[in-house]
């Protein structure tokens, strides 16, 4: 699984994902990816793309549950990944990434390893592999 | 901040003693993904175009599992997923199961803006490529010889496997990641 998610100069949020699936998965499984909420969703505050164990991230519904954190209890985006990553989700599900609307970036994983980089206007950048 | 992006090329269990090449090639890899997205926000691009166009080179680097470099599903196919949304609108596009669309997320993009739904799914996904403006392939064109391994070792492995649904051990674990 592969995605993006940016915040533009107009203030502008989206995210994508795009995906090969899950090796051998069964005929007619459908992951978290295309399902809106689970692998992919922007609003006006945060956009956010997910990989991972599918069913876990659309069980947990998670990438609007880290936006819904975020608006509802008025947390950072780094506040709102924590508790997506360390409380919804359990070790070994899943990683996300996402850019808040003041442009700042959070990726974080607890499968041990996401392929991952992010920059910014003030150049900013990280680029990583493990946790 | 004026702008911002980040990127991910899929989360799981990839081993520390990956060969310095392969980590090598994945690194640089992803500093080229970021450059597409940035230069398109640093010159005033928007955010849909950077995020597709970002999408698009990663989707057609091999070394990650979406486009070409898919893995494959239990029939030896490669079915490819892909979704797309707009913060500012909140409008989205989404699809599932297309094996001709050579990048998938142009597509998901066309059904934001080009259709009245939001999500179509496999024949139908292929029948609204059909009728909008995204490069076709054969689906031979998503084969790579490293993921047809990885098909084979997982059937194998699933033989060999436990009852239980849960995978236990990291390795087990790892098949579960897109």
């Amino acid at each position: 699984t592969v995605g993006a998610v940016a915040r533009d100069k107009d203030g502008n949020l989206a995210a994508a994902t795009s995906t090969g699936g899950m090796t051998n998965k069964r005929y007619g499984r459908v992951g978290d990816v295309p399902i809106i909420g689970s692998g992919t969703y922007a609003n006006d505050l945060v956009a956010v793309s997910a990989t991972g164990w599918g069913e876990k991230i659309m069980l947990n519904v998670s990438a609007h549950t880290l936006a819904a954190y975020m608006e509802y209890k008025e947390t950072s985006l780094q506040q709102s990944m924590d508790y997506l990553v360390d409380e919804v989700l359990e070790p070994g599900d899943a990683g996300f990434i996402a850019v808040d609307k003041y442009g700042n970036f959070s990726m974080k994983t607890n499968t041990g390893s996401m392929f991952r980089a992010a920059t910014d206007s003030e150049g900013n950048k990280e680029i990583g592999i493990w946790e | 901040k004026e702008w911002a992006i980040a990127l991910h090329g899929g989360a799981g269990y990839v081993s520390k003693d990956m060969p310095e090449d392969r980590k090598q090639a994945y690194m640089e890899s992803l500093e080229e993904a970021l450059a597409i997205g940035s230069d398109i926000l640093a010159n005033g691009g928007s955010a849909l175009d950077a995020i597709e166009r970002t999408v698009n080179y990663l989707e057609d680097n091999e070394l990650f599992n979406a486009g070409k470099g898919a893995v494959f599903t239990s029939e030896g196919k490669n079915e490819l997923d892909a979704a797309i949304m707009d913060g500012s609108t909140l409008n989205a596009g989404a699809i599932t199961g297309v094996t001709t669309v050579k990048n998938p997320i142009s597509l998901a993009r066309k059904v934001m803006t080009e259709s009245k739904h939001v999500f179509f799914a496999t024949d139908g996904a292929e029948t609204f490529a059909d009728q909008v403006d995204v490069e076709r392939v054969d689906p031979s064109y998503f084969y790579t010889e490293r993921r047809y391994q990885s098909l084979q070792r997982a059937q194998e492995q699933e033989k060999e496997e436990s009852s239980n649904l849960l995978p236990e051990t990291n390795e087990e674990k790892a098949w579960k990641y897109g």
